[in-house]
């Protein structure tokens, strides 16, 4: 599976 | 969240507000280098896309396109609304020395080599240099108006409260990001002689121009 990368900042 | 991170987003979003009041209420964009806000704008594009693919939380979403409404208003103001004002001459920076370092960067160094990603690296590399065009002509014209420090200055501090977020949430929360790290500090860096010089000309009434 692919890793989902979530950036939380701004 | 934590106090470095909010603090850092509001100076952020009051360099913006700052820099609009300032074209609107002068109806001039004489001293603000247009090439430096479309790579903001830029920016703003290229990282936010994830606005469609993620939620993150109201506060992030909002921001977000606050900071993308701010981005395009500036550009428009300088190129369309009150482009005869708007100092082509001495923005003179090369823009390609940018984009061509940036863009292959991203290429090479990604946390994942997706579209979506690259876009999101792209944008972080690029955030940290673009000032330079502004900062490029500021050195050419030798000065600046009193209110574009101001902006500089927001601009600045938002970069530096956000390495204390990152230390912050390095001992709270073991995250740490080393591509926004290692840019982030980048940037820092370019404003270290512009702090200087705010702190021991602008702050004791002086207008900032160099010798």
């Amino acid at each position: 599976s692919r890793k989902v990368l979530k950036h939380d900042e701004l | 969240m934590n106090i470095f991170r909010i603090l850092g987003d509001v100076s952020h979003l009051l360099a913006m507000i700052i820099l609009l009041v300032k074209i609107w209420r002068s109806k001039s964009c004489a001293g603000i280098s247009g090439k430096s806000q479309i790579l903001f704008a830029l920016v703003f594009t290229t990282r936010y896309l994830d606005l469609f693919t993620i939620f993150i939380s109201v506060y992030n979403t909002v921001m977000k396109v606050i900071f993308l409404v701010c981005a395009y208003i500036t550009v428009y103001m300088i190129y369309m609304k009150f482009h005869k004002t708007f100092d082509r001459e001495h923005d003179s920076f090369r823009l390609e020395f940018l984009l061509v370092p940036v863009t292959g960067l991203s290429f090479l160094e990604n946390h994942s080599f997706t579209p979506l990603e690259i876009l999101w690296t792209f944008s972080i590399y690029l955030e940290s240099v673009a000032i330079l065009p502004q900062l490029f002509m500021i050195s050419k014209t030798g000065e600046a108006e009193t209110i574009t420090t101001h902006y500089l200055f927001f601009l600045g501090l938002y970069r530096a409260l956000y390495l204390a977020n990152w230390i912050w949430r390095y001992h709270t929360e073991n995250f740490y990001d080393q591509i926004a790290v290692v840019s982030g500090v980048v940037q820092t860096i370019f404003y270290c002689d512009f702090f200087y010089l705010y702190v021991t000309k602008v702050l004791k009434g002086k207008k900032l121009s160099l010798p």
